[in-house]
């Protein structure tokens, strides 16, 4: 579904703060291209979670992307790096 | 599996229950702990013993926010709980997010522990998460009824795969419980799982009706909405989506959307300013935001002020301009004040009386750039909504580029 849009500052970082949590997302703070370099990440990593609940895989922070991140859920990571 | 596919290396495995929710009867936590091990014992050759002092294999406790590991928890709602792999130590131990409302029962009000503890016990065996819809080791906590629960599948081999099938016979058992609990605790009594639905994977006894055609000149509709923009039609399981950014028509299902609700709709419509939908069947409904359901849910629609005597909706429109909702049942129709939430005086009253020319009953109806779309049959009206006049009558399936 649409974005109701006064809420999509929050949402990104709802998305980031998610994909930290379950699918290994890092953000690296020293980078040198910092930005492209997080935005890029954070798509793959966006792809990667809609690869995984069958999503369209778009690599953008869409609504029903973000609607399954705000499902309750389990607080083990979906990713195979999880230690 | 977890990396290295860590299991445990013995059949007999014990747990202890270190502490207790407030939110359940000690009695029904233990029930609900151990008919979450007797599932994924009735699938391997793993028995689990209770112990109720000392070190157990699988530790299992209730604690908020941090609670002396790396992932504390967050409060209500998000995360709800989580599990270790087997292993010493913490291993295998299974903590629950006390800041959750835990329940015996299947309700949109609290988070069942026994779903929940099934599937942290598939972590504390080994298993991690399935990206198969339906299987109870997907990660999204999934409202079901837990009568008569059966692992997906997915699960039984999964499980299998670690530690192999049970050992008194190859194939798994069909039933793993007798029924134990009621599914709700509100008045009405509504299964929580969506039947039918497209991947099935849970008993249903009879066959969903197929999805009619686009441009079947006989298309009917049980209820339609706006959303965020675009506009959804629903009949019985199936929904047709139109967006204004997309020039095709999607298909979809209700229990795609929205898995908890049950198919059929009476009625259903947007307040927008509220980004509310409000679904109605019989004499409940529902208030969904995008993919939530609001907690608290199903009410009964006497809520809203009908007469006991009104046992259900046949459509709902909401008009943004005034902020009233009107709700047509049979000949008549009742005003809702969305502001006040109340029903207004002097309704309920004819149909016929202020819209000239609409048959009715009203099926259906939905709200666009200052009409009403109202459908009766196959037959749809366009009225003008300050005017209150008919302006045409279309197909049903207008909306469909047929």
């Amino acid at each position: 579904f649409p974005v109701a849009q006064e809420k999509e500052k929050q949402d990104v970082q709802y998305a980031k703060k998610y994909l930290e949590n379950f699918y290994d997302f890092k953000e690296e703070k020293h980078s040198l291209f910092r930005t492209k370099d997080i935005v890029n990440r954070m798509a793959d990593k966006i792809r990667e979670m809609q690869s995984f609940f069958g999503l369209e895989v778009t690599g953008e922070l869409n609504q029903k992307t973000l609607d399954m991140m705000k499902q309750p859920r389990c607080g083990i990571p979906d990713v195979r790096s999880y230690s | 599996a977890f990396p290295h596919s860590p299991t445990w290396k013995k059949e007999e495995v014990t747990y202890r229950i270190l502490n207790y929710t407030p939110d359940m009867l000690q009695a029904d936590v233990e029930e609900a702990i151990a008919r979450a091990f007797q599932l994924w014992s009735s699938v391997t050759p793993l028995r689990f013993t209770r112990i109720h002092g000392g070190q157990a294999d699988i530790m299992i406790s209730f604690a908020a926010g941090f609670h002396g590991d790396f992932y504390s928890f967050d409060g209500p709602g998000g995360t709800l709980a989580h599990a270790y792999s087997p292993g010493s130590g913490i291993g295998g131990d299974a903590h629950f997010d006390e800041d959750e409302n835990w329940t015996k029962f299947t309700t949109n009000s609290g988070y069942n522990l026994f779903l929940v503890a099934a599937h942290e016990l598939g972590h504390s065996l080994g298993l991690s998460h399935s990206n198969v819809f339906g299987a109870l080791m997907y990660p999204i906590y999934m409202a079901t009824d837990t009568r008569n629960y059966q692992l997906h599948q997915d699960d039984i081999n999964g499980i299998q795969a670690l530690y192999g099938p049970p050992k008194e016979s190859a194939a798994p058992p069909t039933k793993a419980f007798p029924p134990q609990e009621p599914t709700d605790m509100v008045p009405a009594e509504e299964p929580t799982q969506m039947s039918p639905r497209e991947e099935p994977t849970e008993m249903t006894p009879s066959k969903p009706p197929q999805r009619p055609d686009d441009c079947d000149p006989h298309l009917t509709f049980d209820a339609i909405t706006t959303l965020r923009g675009e506009t959804l039609f629903f009949k019985d399981s199936y929904v047709w989506r139109k967006s204004p950014y997309f020039s095709e028509i999607e298909h979809d299902t209700i229990f795609s959307f929205w898995p908890s609700l049950i198919a059929g709709f009476d009625a259903a419509y947007e307040v927008d300013k509220r980004d509310r939908v409000l679904f109605f069947k019989d004499d409940q409904y529902w208030a969904v935001s995008g993919y939530s359901i609001d907690s608290g849910f199903p009410k009964p629609i006497q809520n809203l002020g009908f007469p006991t005597s009104v046992r259900k909706i046949d459509a709902a429109v909401h008009d943004q301009s005034t902020k009233r909702t009107y709700f047509f049942v049979g000949n008549k129709y009742w005003s809702f004040n969305e502001n006040t939430q109340s029903m207004e005086r002097g309704y309920p009253r004819k149909i016929a009386a202020d819209y000239h020319g609409i048959s009715h009953p009203i099926d259906a109806a939905f709200q666009k750039n200052g009409y009403f779309y109202f459908f009766h049959g196959s037959t749809q009206f366009e009225v003008d909504i300050k005017r209150k006049k008919l302006i045409r009558t279309m197909k049903s399936n207008s909306w469909f580029n047929c």
